[in-house]
Formats: structure tokens, C-alpha cells, sequence
């Protein structure tokens, strides 16, 4: 049989290929875009997601574990409606 | 389900919405369709109407845009944030957005309608293999004349149904060039253009000349949306994938994931990756526009998002064939208004129909190519439009309506009536269940409304058409894939379109046209059969393009009916009238159904 060719993997340029974000600023944007915290929360460096993971993962009838787990970061990566789930 | 604070809602119950704009990534008459049956899901379960006007204080009005689109709440390009919608109330309260970043299908891939070929305008199957390779868009492969073509089946090896896509080759939109193909290679500003360009133009809009030289000529087109090969994210959003193409000095003629690691299909937009790293991603599944609508339409009715995952309120997307509400949206959206005047109610079984072609509005072929795309077509489609109006009629209103009645029981309010027909010598003019008879026997007389079901107890709400047989006085009822033929007080239905021998391509009968002895002609949007009263059958071969049979009529009526010995095609708020002269029929009037039919 042929010898199986390694792919060739290239850069392609302006290859979005996943948001230059960390896990946690993307679950962060996330939770304040959809309204589970609010800018002041923001500011703070020691900012413990806890209390808003569990306010999310409640409204999405996820596992509610407080942390930033796949099912959770999944859910994130999600496309959806932009309309807030909490707030005006 | 969640309500807004404060249980936001509509005070009244007959809503209207505006479609002000249109993404290019679905035919019109799609979005159009998407849109009505988003609605129709939520109409079916409450008291609540929906009907499309063409005006800015419309209840809900519908915008596609990108990024930030005029209202503080930016959308954030391909993927992420799809859509979002406002709750009940004044100005931009009650309006629906969709990203047009996104790519708008029905959540099966890119819809690509055909022309020509021998599908009949069925829409391209992607994937689709050809000679063993399989292809995710339209493709040139086995033709010698550079026209695009699709399988419309998942095997063109085996099936052998095609049709060619949309295409500067076949025709072009608007301008001045009448519709005409582009012709190649082209002069503009003294340089010379083998394919559609932007140039001369600050909008992005595609556009050939009709002629060799446009610096002559000035006769022009713009090129149709290849929603099959245009590109998404990349370096060239919005470009056309140009096949072949080389990459790693290997030549391409489809999209392939070589040299990436996600799996996701490519394609460059200039003959050479290599030289010129000019790329995009391929059309992938899309989204459902019609899922998306139902959700937005449920926010803009009042509904906030639900904690139930199957529920159509959840806020993450999530594809499914089949009714879109889930039991949680009934109980919310009937929180606010209360369960509809049907029976119990039930999530409406929705199926998502195959998208209908759409034809060129300006494009009448002469004669289209029979052969099969592995050999030369014989003649390609050419002509000039059919000579149709070419802005609404100028009638305006006659005569001030004979009896002032409350505005939902006058026919003059209404916009769009759901069917026509002479019956027992009067035009009755069918709405919401319900209909009026006007018979000009002893003066004019206009009565009503009535209730359907009083009459006719065994028929919907919602009618496509009605036709009487003029001699045996049947009459036949048409909704979606149903007919019913009452023969007096008795009825024989509801049954399947099949019956009538018209295949599952067919969504519904826009109206039966009486033809003497015994026949009669039936149609169905752009397309119509001979049929045979008595045996209450079509001849399946005779199918005949509308614009063969009867020039200058719009392609996309609505409702076809006779009266007085001539053809009435509804389109919108308006008739074409066709007079048979010699066995020509020529359309000598246009005007307004309420103006000059019900004289209001």
C-alpha cells in the first residue's frame, strides 16, 4: 500500500482559526454579553466567575458546577440569539 | 418560558411585518417563505393573524445587517451571534436582525435554484458526485461552454437529473442590458474584462456588459449571486471561488481541506493559492433561516428565552426537522394571548418544503438546452424579458366602498385575499376563514363576510384557490398538498395532491383555469399542467412554463382564477388580466384587486 503522505499543513493568512481569546475572557465577554454580569463585576482582577457559571449553567439546564467545564465552554462556543437570557 | 417584565405584548391581534431587506445567500421567494411559515408556527396556536405589508410602521420589521446596523447592538461577524429581536412596542421595539456575516440556508446547505436541465428547477443536492468525485458546489466539469450546472440528487451517475446554476453565462439582473448573458471578454474604460467585476462601482455589486463594449454600448447587468461558491471569513469574504485553482502546485476543481487541520472546506479566489494566498472558506450547512425567524419572532411576540434545551426559545441554535415549538413555547406564547380559535392546540406540523426555483424575473428562454452537461447544450437559453409591467397599475381608487364596516369585516381593508373564484355565477373572495360574495346579476351587490366552514364545513382557515367546474358545478378547494371537491353539500376530501397525479415537488395550486370540454389548465407557481375534470387528473407531460403560455403575467402569483371569460393572476395587491384573442392571450389590464375588482 502507499505510504500514507503526511499532510501538509499550511498558515493561511487572516485564518481565524480560533479566537485568540482564553478560555477565560471568552466565558467572560460571554457573561457579561448575555447578562449574567455586569461591567462594574468586570473591572475587578480577582473577578470569581463562580457565582455567574452557576447563574448560567442554571439558565442553560447545564450541570451546575460553578466551574468553566467542557459541557460549559461548549455551550459558550455555541451560535445563538443575541437577545440577553437575563436583564432588559 | 419567560415573558418580558412586565409580560410585554401586542394589544392587538392582527400583526403586520415588513421585510425590509434580503440576505444573498437564499432566493427571495425562499426568505419570503421562511419568514411566512416562521410566522404561520406561532398563528397556528394562538388568535394571533400576520400579513406582510410593504410599509415602515409595520408591527415587526425585518432587516438583515452586519456588525453595528443602527441600533446600539453590533452583530459580531460569521458564527457567535446569529440574530436578535426586540419585544413588543413602538419603533424599533418588536423589529428582528439577522447577521448577514451568517450563512442563511435551511439548515441543509447552501439553496441553489436550477434553470433549465431536465430537473424541472428542482434546487442542486450537495454534496453530489459526478464521474465518482463528489462536489459541494456547482461546477463546470464535464462542459465545454463554461456554464455551471448541479446534480439535483445526491447522484448524477446514477440519476442523471440536472440543471444549470445560477450564472452570468445564463443571464443577468437589472441594469440595462435586458436580462441578457454577460458577454466575454468585454471593454470598460478601455481595459479589457473576461469575467463579472466591481470596478466602476462603489457598492461591491458584480456587474458584465451585454454587449462586447460597454464604452459603446452602456448596456449592462449585474451578475447573479452564486450563494453555492461564494466565499466566507478568509482573506476575500464575499469573492467567488475560481476553479481550478493550484495549491502546492497541485490543480483543484472543488473545495478541499488539504492543508488544514480543522477539516474545513476551502477554496482560493484567484487561479493560484501559491502565488497569491487569496482564500476563503466553502459554504458549509448554514442556518436555518426559518428556525432563526421562529425564535426572533417569538422575542418580537413577547416571549424571553427559555431554560428548556428542546424548547425553540432555548437561546443556542440547534438544527431540527419538523415542527419548530416545543410544548414550552405553546404554554408561554398562550400565557400572553390565549390559545387560537382551532381546535386544541397543536405545534403545526411544519416541514421545511424544498425550496421552489426561482426563475430569472427577466429571463424568458427560447428553448432550454436538452443535452446532458457531458455534451455541448443545443441552444442556450436566450430571449428578452417578457414584456410584463413594469410598476404596480396607477388605478387608483373609482368609487368610495357602497357600506362603511368595521375595518376587519371590509374586504377594501384587506391586503392580500388567500383565494378567488367565480362560484354559482358571484366572485367570492376568500380570507382567514372566511369570504364575501360580490354578483353583479341585479346591480352590485356585496355581501358578507361569512364563515367558510358555515358553507364549506370541511375546509381550513387558509386557502390557496378555489375553481367551479362550469359544467358539472363542482368545486374544487385547494390548500397546500390538499384538495377537496364538493359536489353540493358533499364533500370527497381532504386528499393528497398525488391523486390529482402532481408529484411531491408540488407545494400547493395557485388556481384551475376552465378550458371547454372537459379541461381544464392547473397551476402552480411558475409552471402549469392540462387537466382532465372528469378524470380529476393532470397529464403529467404537458407541464409548461407560465411565461410560455401566458406572457407579461408575473412567474410568482399568488391566485389564478376566471371571471367573465378571462384570466385574473393575483400577485401581491395587484391583478394581470389576460383576454384570449385568436388563441393568443394577451394581458390587457393590470390594476388593483380592490380598486377595480371590488370597486372600494
Amino acid at each position: 500500500a502507499p505510504h500514507q503522505r503526511q499532510p501538509t499543513f499550511v498558515t493561511f493568512p487572516r485564518d481565524l482559526r480560533t479566537s485568540n481569546l482564553t478560555n477565560i475572557e471568552l466565558a467572560q465577554e460571554y457573561l457579561y454579553r448575555y447578562g449574567y454580569t455586569r461591567a462594574a463585576e468586570m473591572q475587578g482582577e480577582k473577578l470569581s466567575l463562580r457565582p455567574a457559571l452557576l447563574l448560567l449553567q442554571k439558565q442553560l439546564s447545564l450541570p451546575q458546577t460553578g466551574e468553566l467545564d467542557s459541557k460549559t465552554l461548549e455551550a459558550i462556543r455555541t451560535p445563538r440569539c443575541g437577545v440577553p437570557d437575563l436583564g432588559k | 418560558f419567560q415573558t418580558f417584565e412586565g409580560d410585554l405584548k401586542w394589544h392587538h391581534h392582527n400583526i403586520t411585518y415588513w421585510i425590509q431587506n434580503y440576505s444573498e445567500d437564499l432566493p427571495r421567494d425562499v426568505i419570503d417563505d421562511a419568514f411566512a411559515r416562521a410566522f404561520a408556527a406561532w398563528s397556528a396556536v394562538t388568535p394571533l393573524t400576520f400579513t406582510r405589508v410593504h410599509s415602515r410602521d409595520a408591527d415587526i420589521v425585518i432587516q438583515f445587517g452586519v456588525a453595528e446596523h443602527g441600533d446600539g447592538y453590533p452583530f459580531d461577524g460569521k458564527d457567535g451571534l446569529l440574530a436578535h429581536a426586540f419585544p413588543p412596542g413602538p419603533g424599533i421595539q418588536g423589529d428582528a436582525h439577522f447577521d448577514d456575516e451568517e450563512l442563511w440556508s435551511l439548515g441543509k446547505g447552501v439553496v441553489v435554484p436550477t434553470y433549465f436541465g431536465n430537473a424541472d428547477g428542482a434546487p442542486c443536492h450537495f454534496p453530489f458526485t459526478f464521474e465518482g468525485r463528489s462536489y459541494v458546489a456547482c461546477t463546470t466539469d464535464g462542459r465545454s461552454d463554461d456554464v455551471p450546472w448541479c446534480s439535483t440528487t445526491a447522484d448524477y451517475d446514477t440519476d442523471r437529473q440536472f440543471g444549470f446554476c445560477p450564472s452570468e453565462r445564463l443571464y443577468t439582473q437589472h441594469g440595462t442590458g435586458d436580462g441578457k448573458p454577460c458577454v466575454f471578454p468585454f471593454m470598460f474604460e478601455g481595459r479589457s474584462y473576461s469575467s463579472c467585476t466591481t470596478e466602476g462601482r462603489s457598492d461591491g455589486y458584480r456587474w458584465c456588459a451585454t454587449t462586447a463594449n460597454y464604452d459603446q454600448d452602456k448596456l449592462y447587468g449585474f451578475c447573479p449571486t452564486r450563494a453555492d461558491s461564494t466565499v466566507i471569513g478568509g482573506n476575500s469574504a464575499g469573492e467567488l471561488c475560481v476553479f481550478p485553482f493550484v495549491f502546492l502546485g497541485k490543480e483543484y476543481s472543488s473545495c478541499t481541506s488539504e492543508g488544514r487541520s480543522d477539516g474545513r472546506l476551502w477554496c482560493a479566489t484567484t487561479s493560484n493559492f501559491d502565488s497569491d494566498k487569496k482564500w476563503g472558506f466553502c459554504p458549509d450547512q448554514g442556518y436555518s433561516l426559518f428556525l432563526v425567524a421562529a425564535h426572533e419572532f417569538g422575542h418580537a411576540l413577547g416571549l424571553d428565552h427559555s431554560s428548556v434545551p428542546e424548547a425553540l426559545m432555548y437561546p443556542m441554535y440547534r438544527y431540527l426537522e419538523g415542527s419548530p415549538l416545543h410544548e414550552d413555547d405553546v404554554k408561554g406564547i398562550q400565557h400572553l394571548y390565549g390559545p387560537g380559535p382551532k381546535p386544541d392546540p397543536r405545534p403545526p406540523a411544519t416541514t421545511t418544503p424544498k425550496p421552489q426555483p426561482t426563475a430569472p424575473a427577466t429571463v424568458c428562454p427560447t428553448a432550454p438546452p436538452t443535452a446532458y452537461p457531458s455534451e455541448r447544450p443545443t441552444v442556450g437559453p436566450t430571449g428578452a424579458p417578457s414584456a410584463g409591467p413594469t410598476g404596480p397599475p396607477t388605478a387608483g381608487p373609482s368609487q368610495a366602498p357602497t357600506v362603511s364596516l368595521d375595518p376587519t369585516e371590509d374586504p377594501c381593508k384587506v391586503n392580500i385575499f388567500d383565494a378567488i373564484a367565480e362560484i354559482q355565477n358571484s366572485l367570492h373572495f376568500f380570507k382567514d376563514g372566511r369570504y364575501w360574495r360580490l354578483s353583479e346579476r341585479r346591480g352590485r351587490q356585496l355581501q358578507g363576510p361569512f364563515p367558510i366552514a358555515s358553507k364549506w364545513p370541511a375546509l381550513p382557515a387558509k386557502l390557496d384557490s378555489a375553481f367551479e367546474d362550469p359544467v358539472s358545478k363542482k368545486i374544487f378547494f385547494f390548500s397546500g398538498r390538499q384538495v377537496w371537491v364538493y359536489t353540493g353539500a358533499s364533500v370527497l376530501g381532504p386528499r393528497r395532491l398525488d391523486k390529482l397525479g402532481l408529484g411531491s415537488d408540488v407545494s400547493h395550486v395557485t388556481g384551475v383555469l376552465p378550458r371547454g370540454g372537459g379541461k381544464a389548465l392547473l397551476f402552480s407557481r411558475e409552471r402549469f399542467w392540462r387537466f382532465d375534470l372528469k378524470m380529476q387528473t393532470v397529464d403529467s407531460q404537458s407541464v409548461t412554463p407560465v411565461d410560455r403560455g401566458f406572457p407579461g403575467v408575473p412567474w410568482n402569483t399568488h391566485d389564478i382564477f376566471q371571471y367573465r371569460d378571462k384570466a385574473y393572476f393575483c400577485q401581491d395587491r395587484f391583478f394581470w388580466r389576460v383576454s384570449f384573442w385568436n388563441e393568443v392571450n394577451q394581458v390587457d389590464q393590470v390594476g388593483y384587486v380592490t380598486y377595480d375588482i371590488l370597486k372600494c
